[in-house]
């Protein structure tokens, strides 16, 4: 036998190819590719003494313990069992080509010569997941016991969701204690369900979702876990935690209800004990953007901006307040307000509130005074005063076509200053009256 | 003031009662300005020698006798203005006889603390228009205890020159100056009232107008008074005086 090195793709001829091969000739060749793959063999050359049978001269392919052929005459003649282009394929990666010739080569005594053969083979994948029913070489079936997933060159085995692949490489074992979903929806369900699940189980289902979402967890028929009348969940129970608080247990043939987690983190946890068939259960998970209540002002001067029917995680809202009122948040006056509605239905700040708008006591008046037009001591939005001047020894500063009464009303407006319709802020002015005197130099005598 | 009269709380608010290098008078300009004569605080003869360097200058106001004047307190000066036309050094020279002395703080005015208003035209030296003279300067006799006024003419300018050519008198009397008085019947200021003003009535206005200060004269009494002409000052005071005109 001649043993090919391994390799991917190669040729294999008779021996002295292209001249007549020798008489009384017996040659095996064993072409072996890569385990993981298969080989292909493809004649281009054929020219071997024909025969009834092929019974003088011959090629024999051969593969995984069987004979695929046994070939002889031209590629273009009908004599003898050429093999034409047909394409040779093992089903493990070790392919034998047998080449036979008898002591000569005549014909009609003339001796003949024959060139023999070439073939060129390649390695092509084995897709051994695929099934193969035929196969008798050991080791070629996967042995995975789950799942089986092929590639060029191998294949590997994985198992189902609650199950660990064991050191073997092929067989599966229940493994369930940290199972783990991300997706907004999906399914979860006891392994094997709805047939029995597997006994000595610990299994935790954790759903872990984006913040800002909340689970709502529906069970589905049938639900079935390892009941007793009397004692409750004694011998397999599904428990079920969100935001680490639990739930309920349950068991029996009686699906839970409905349940809204309001949580994007929700744990299942289930034990079995030693024994039970009951079909075990399942249920579908969707989620939902968690909703912030609805914002309410505390008093009739808040205004709640643009207000929506509905607010959820990232949505926000604006205050402002009515003209000449002041946005409170506590005792902290506050310019803007902008409230976040947060991952856990909560709006990030409270309400504020709309305090009137206080202008303070208003400003002294040298040489002068003021006087309320409005409820006496209450400086707020709206509130009027009316300033005057100590006369006769005073006069204010007015303009022209102003009188002294317009200059002196101040009102305290939205922004909480004292203004003047003419002079905004600026303060009046009391000016001394100069030659007027009270008691002036008179006389009687004449 | 000679041949005068008493005055009444509240004739003449606007009086002010100063000592500097004596008695002097001035008058109230808005609430923190006093009009003077430049020679109450840089006197014509000043003795360097026999005279403090620095004297205190106090003002007073709000009364018409003296004793209880000084009781309200004195009102401190900030700042002492003296028109540039003044020459101290030239003793027989009145020309520029104006000073404006800012106060420390603005007064409060009442009955008996008011100011009196500048002139704004000539029509207030018209011959024999009558004018005030008030001042706790001297009496007939001796100095007065209480604010004391007289009533007098503005007169004719050409007789006032005539008069001091009389006394052979080479003080000049300019177009800044006029003179008020009848030598007939001997009313005048006299020392001690000088800085107090020649105060007249603007019917039109029913306001009273200071239009001189009381400058300079030749002896008391004897003839003519000469008065500071404050109209030709008013845009002097007015710039010193600022925004408070």
């Amino acid at each position: 036998s001649i043993y090919l090195p391994q390799k991917l793709y190669g040729e294999v001829t008779s021996p002295l190819y292209p001249k007549p091969y020798p008489s009384d000739l017996e040659t095996t060749t064993v072409i072996t590719v890569p385990m993981g793959y298969r080989v292909k063999l493809v004649f281009w050359q054929f020219d071997v003494e024909p025969s009834e049978g092929c019974f003088y001269d011959y090629v024999k392919i051969s593969a995984d313990k069987q004979t695929l052929g046994r070939f002889c005459g031209q590629l273009d003649s009908p004599l003898g069992n050429p093999p034409g282009s047909k394409e040779f394929m093992s089903q493990g990666n070790k392919m034998l080509l047998t080449f036979h010739t008898d002591f000569s080569n005549e014909e009609n005594g003339t001796i003949m010569f024959y060139k023999g053969f070439l073939a060129y083979y390649q390695a092509v994948d084995l897709d051994e997941c695929a099934s193969q029913p035929n196969s008798v070489e050991e080791g070629l079936q996967p042995r995975c016991q789950h799942l089986c997933h092929n590639y060029v060159g191998g294949y590997f085995c994985s198992c189902h969701p609650g199950y660990e692949l064991q050191k073997d490489g092929q067989s599966c074992q229940a493994e369930c204690s940290s199972e783990l979903y991300t997706e907004p929806s999906g399914y979860v369900s006891s392994l094997e369900y709805p047939q029995p699940y597997p006994p000595d189980l610990r299994c935790n289902y954790s759903i872990r979702v984006e913040r800002g979402l909340t689970v709502h967890l529906k069970f589905l028929d049938p639900f079935e876990i390892d009941d007793h009348q009397q004692v409750h969940c004694p011998y397999d129970q599904l428990q079920i935690y969100a935001n680490g608080k639990n739930l309920g247990e349950f068991c029996g043939k009686q699906r839970p209800p409905d349940l809204d987690t309001s949580s994007n983190a929700v744990d299942l946890l289930f034990f079995t004990d030693e024994s039970g068939d009951s079909r075990g259960w399942k249920l579908h998970y969707t989620t939902e953007t968690i909703k912030c209540p609805q914002p309410k002002a505390l008093d009739e001067f808040t205004i709640i901006q643009d207000p929506q029917p509905q607010y959820q995680f990232r949505d926000y809202f604006i205050v402002t307040c009515k003209q000449g009122y002041q946005l409170m948040e506590g005792n902290q006056a506050l310019l803007s307000f902008t409230a976040v509605c947060q991952n856990d239905g909560t709006w990030h700040r409270a309400m504020p509130r709309c305090k009137i708008k206080n202008c303070g006591q208003p400003q002294s008046l040298s040489n002068g005074d003021f006087r309320y037009i409005t409820t006496k001591g209450v400086t707020t939005y709206e509130a009027s005063i009316q300033y005057h001047c100590h006369e006769p020894y005073y006069k204010m500063l007015t303009r022209a076509g102003s009188s002294e009464s317009m200059r002196g009303i101040y009102t305290c407006t939205a922004q909480g200053i004292w203004k003047n319709e003419e002079e905004g802020e600026k303060m009046p002015r009391c000016l001394p009256v100069c030659g007027k005197p009270v008691n002036p130099v008179t006389q009687k005598e004449r | 003031i000679i041949r005068g009269q008493p005055a009444r709380p509240g004739n003449f608010p606007w009086q002010a009662f100063t000592t500097t290098h004596g008695r002097g008078g001035g008058a109230l300009l808005g609430d923190r300005w006093i009009l003077t004569a430049a020679h109450t605080i840089y006197p014509k003869h000043h003795n360097k020698e026999n005279d403090n360097a620095n004297p205190k200058m106090l003002v007073f106001l709000g009364h018409t006798n003296v004793e209880q004047i000084k009781k309200l307190g004195h009102h401190p000066v900030r700042r002492v203005i003296i028109h540039p036309d003044y020459r101290q050094d030239e003793p027989n020279n009145f020309e520029g006889d104006i000073a404006l002395l800012e106060l420390e703080n603005s007064v409060t005015l009442g009955p008996e603390l008011l100011p009196i208003c500048l002139p704004d035209n000539e029509t207030f030296y018209g011959q024999g228009l009558m004018g005030y003279v008030s001042g706790f300067g001297i009496t007939e006799d001796k100095l007065a205890f209480d604010l004391r006024f007289v009533r007098l003419p503005v007169a004719d300018s050409e007789a006032c020159q005539r008069w001091l050519q009389t006394k052979k008198d080479t003080s000049p009397f300019s177009q800044n100056m006029f003179c008020s008085g009848d030598p007939a019947v001997q009313q005048d200021a006299c020392q001690g009232d000088s800085g107090g003003v020649f105060a007249v009535r603007d019917r039109n206005r029913d306001i009273w107008v200071a239009t001189g200060i009381v400058s300079w004269g030749i002896g008391c009494g004897e003839g003519y008074g000469f008065y500071t002409k404050v109209l030709n000052y008013v845009d002097w005071i007015k710039k010193e005086m600022g925004d408070e005109n």
